[in-house]
């Protein structure tokens, strides 16, 4: 948007759809309210104002921080969660060859044994990776298997223990009391575990990421978000509120399918995609 | 709830209850506004409102003292006419040779988990004898999945090693035929809308066994995008229907509107949770509800 010509009441419609096709949703309404009274108080006067504006505006809230995960603590244990089909099990292949590639010894736990060749899925992507794996069949208890896997990072020299769940839903109260006990399982088998609770999100959800990450953080206390599919035309915007309501760090971006489409997460970089 | 906040609008005013030309536009922004919260597209909630702006001038409903009620009682029926499914049978089975569906979708929407689930349903009560085809050759072990999927509800699962995923749909049709299985379920491999190469092959999987029925399986927490994804893939190939999934979850489900509104492809079933037997007929007024909160 470029252009020195006078603002015109189609172009601030446009900016608005702009923000709103983002999924900023309540953050769309705010902002765009804010560049139509800038309009009007005549301090954005032209075309070439607007994404300038815009993105001040939208960095007020995303922050300029970059939050990376750090890696401390022997071995560091990082759970992932997060709803069906977010790109979990995806997320964490591209983790784990990320923290290899940094030198660090990392183990898998295929602790989702409930859906269907969701152990096999991720043990293809161990192999892959040349990294070891704990699993057990499909029905066996997952916190037991979280247990054993954690009990089996430390005697193994691990640095890292990757931790795999099922999907799951929110809304129901019995898998996220599964999950909170497959954190307190961690947190047993070694002090501080589990030291991150990524929650991944679907970069191609609406205004139901938010209501994810806050039932979610009220029921495992993430630590840390990472968005998936960012290579496709969504843009995420939810995450705009989720930093306003909750000041999560945003860890990393998943942006395609292989175990190399992982980005770190940088709020200036994130806001100029908004705007493509 | 929408209803709540048009009450709002409307009794903010004297005439007890009448709607005047102003506070119907200010009950027309509430519409709009809770759409765009349900996750409906922006251009889409526009189109919406402008509908239910005209339903309500022909209506003359400013005339009367329960303008409020009327407005949101419009706004619902507008909403419910949209989703609506024909009455037509969601699948076209075809006469003296396999039918053929094709599942397309984005990538973790429900397809496998859905494939699975389409074809209980249609054994247990359509009396059909479905085939499963295992045509995501991509995902690590998603020829897997669907195997153990087939294995759990006792329905056969085709699939060959090293075979593209067009020429595993017509050989599976092949099998079909030679086996008397008359239902073909196409399971294959999520893709974005903008990747040129995997949505020439859903393309070519269509021109090779002409596909009877195809079903976009939307995932019913899809935001903004939807819209964007749905006009790509129905540029690729005829959509029949949509299967919303997840729909067991919060979401409002908007995206469903707008899928509706831009392909013009019906939702014909609902996605209730992960087991095979999580599937419904869709029911166009519960959703509406879903989405008027
Ligand atoms: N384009 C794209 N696809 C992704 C990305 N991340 C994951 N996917 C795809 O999304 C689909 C689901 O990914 P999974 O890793 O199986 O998701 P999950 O959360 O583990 O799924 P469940 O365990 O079934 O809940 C797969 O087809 C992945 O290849 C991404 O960043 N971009
Ligand atoms: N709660 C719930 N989960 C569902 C529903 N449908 C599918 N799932 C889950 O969503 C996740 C993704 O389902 P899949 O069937 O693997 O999705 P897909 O579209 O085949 O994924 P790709 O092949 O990677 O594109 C799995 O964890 C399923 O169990 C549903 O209606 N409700
Ligand atoms: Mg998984
Ligand atoms: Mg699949």
């Amino acid at each position: 948007l470029v252009g020195r010509s006078m603002l015109d009441a189609s172009t601030l419609d446009e900016m608005e759809e702009l923000l709103y096709t983002a999924d900023l949703g309540p953050a769309a309404a705010s902002v765009a309210a804010d560049l139509r009274a800038a309009n009007k108080a005549g301090t954005v006067k032209t075309g070439e104002d607007v994404e300038p504006f815009l993105r001040e505006k939208l960095g007020e809230i995303m922050g300029t921080q970059v939050e990376p995960l750090r890696i401390a603590g022997k071995p560091f244990v990082l759970l992932v969660c997060g709803v069906n089909g977010s790109g979990k099990t995806t997320s964490i292949a591209k983790l784990a060859k990320h923290l290899k590639g940094e030198g660090h010894k990392v183990m898998l736990a295929a602790c989702d044994t409930f859906r269907a060749a969701a152990v096999e899925q991720l043990t293809v992507w161990a192999d892959r990776l040349d990294m070891p794996i704990v699993k057990r069949e499909t029905g066996a208890d997952p916190s037991g298997l979280a247990f054993d896997a954690a009990a089996r990072a430390r005697d193994e020299d691990i640095d890292v223990l990757i931790v795999d769940t099922a999907g799951r839903l929110h809304t129901q109260k019995n898998l996220m009391a599964e999950l909170e006990k497959i954190r307190r399982v961690l947190g047993k088998a070694i002090p501080g575990a589990p030291h991150e609770v990524l929650l991944i999100l679907d970069g191609t959800t609406g205004q139901n990421a938010i209501a994810q990450a806050k039932e979610f953080s009220a029921a495992v206390d993430v630590t840390g978000l990472m968005v998936t599919k960012l290579d496709g035309t969504a843009r995420g915007g939810a995450l705009v509120t989720i930093r306003q309501e909750l000041k999560l760090p945003v860890r990393f971006l998943g942006l395609g399918e292989s175990a190399d489409d992982i980005e770190r997460f940088e709020p200036a970089a994130f806001l100029e995609a908004l705007f493509q | 709830s929408l209803s709540q906040r048009l009450r709002k609008v409307v009794s903010g005013l004297a005439g007890r209850g009448k709607l005047s030309e102003s506070n119907m536009q200010d009950g027309l922004a509430e519409i709009r506004a809770a759409l765009l919260e349900a996750d409906v597209h922006f251009r889409v909630a526009k189109d919406l409102v402008e509908r239910v702006e005209q339903a309500a001038i022909g209506a003359k409903i400013l005339e009367s003292v329960s303008a409020g009620e009327q407005l949101v009682k419009i706004f619902h029926d507008e909403l419910v006419a949209l989703m609506q499914a024909p009455d037509d049978e969601p699948i076209a089975f075809a006469k003296g040779r396999p039918t053929v569906l094709l599942m397309a979708g984005l990538q973790g929407a429900g397809k496998t988990t859905t494939s699975a689930k389409l074809a209980v349903h249609l054994r247990n009560d359509k009396k059909r004898k479905p085939l499963l085809v295992a045509a995501d050759i991509q995902r690590p072990a998603a020829v897997d999945q669907l195997q153990q999927l087939g294995k759990q509800i006792d329905i056969p699962v085709f699939h060959v090693a090293g075979e593209a995923p067009e020429r595993l749909a017509s050989l599976a049709v092949a099998e079909a035929k030679r086996t008397g299985r008359d239902t073909v379920i196409i399971d294959t491999a999520g893709r974005l809308h903008i990747d040129e190469g995997l949505m020439a092959e859903l393309g070519r999987v269509k021109s090779a066994v002409n596909p009877d029925t195809t079903f976009l399986v939307c995932d019913a927490m899809t935001g903004q995008d939807a819209v964007r994804s749905a006009q790509a893939f129905v540029e690729t190939l005829p959509l029949d229907g949509v299967i919303l999934t997840k729909l067991d979850g919060d979401s409002r489900g908007g995206a469903a509107l707008s899928v509706r509104h831009v392909t013009g492809a019906p939702v014909r079933y609902a996605g209730w949770g992960e087991k095979v037997e999580d599937l419904q007929p869709f029911h166009a007024d519960r959703l509406v509800s879903r989405v008027l909160g």
